[in-house]
């Protein structure tokens, strides 16, 4: 459960906007990461970020990230993505559809809600 | 990039760390050994 998990993180190829903060982030963290977690991070991280290049943005966005902001896919066959389940951990992602030994490729878009 | 701390997620008391690097080159293990 500990054991460490790289990852390849890429904007979602359709449902992401092409201007949005949309760029691939290599990332390492242990295997009992959840898939909350990794969802979590990346809305903490474009805050944490978003602060940084603009002044004017509310620091309070950062306190407030939560991981429902994003949603996290696999890739599967034919090109299909698979909506992976935030009470996951990385560790098992990696076992039940991943299965190779090379950094792990998922892939992030907004939730619809938001 | 630095370590970023993720707690209090649904359900999960689990407090983990996500480290971020520039690229892959260099960051990840290489597995060609």
């Amino acid at each position: 459960g500990t054991n460490e998990i790289e990852l390849v993180f890429r904007p979602h190829p359709t449902l992401m906007e092409k201007d949005e903060t949309a760029q691939t982030r290599y990332i390492k963290t242990t295997g009992n990461a959840t898939v909350d977690h990794l969802s979590k991070y990346l809305a903490m991280r474009l805050a944490l970020e978003e602060l940084r290049k603009n002044e004017e943005a509310n620091p309070m966005n950062v306190e407030t990230v939560s991981e429902k902001q994003y949603t996290i896919y696999i890739a599967t066959v034919n090109g299909q993505f698979t909506l992976l389940n935030g009470s996951f951990s990385l560790e098992l992602v990696s076992e039940k559809y991943w299965k190779v030994n090379k950094p792990m490729e998922l892939y992030y878009a907004p939730t619809k809600e938001h | 990039l630095g370590n970023v701390t993720v707690t209090d997620v649904t359900a999960n008391s689990l407090t983990v760390t996500f480290r971020e690097g520039q690229a892959a080159e260099g960051f990840f293990r290489d597995r060609s050994l």
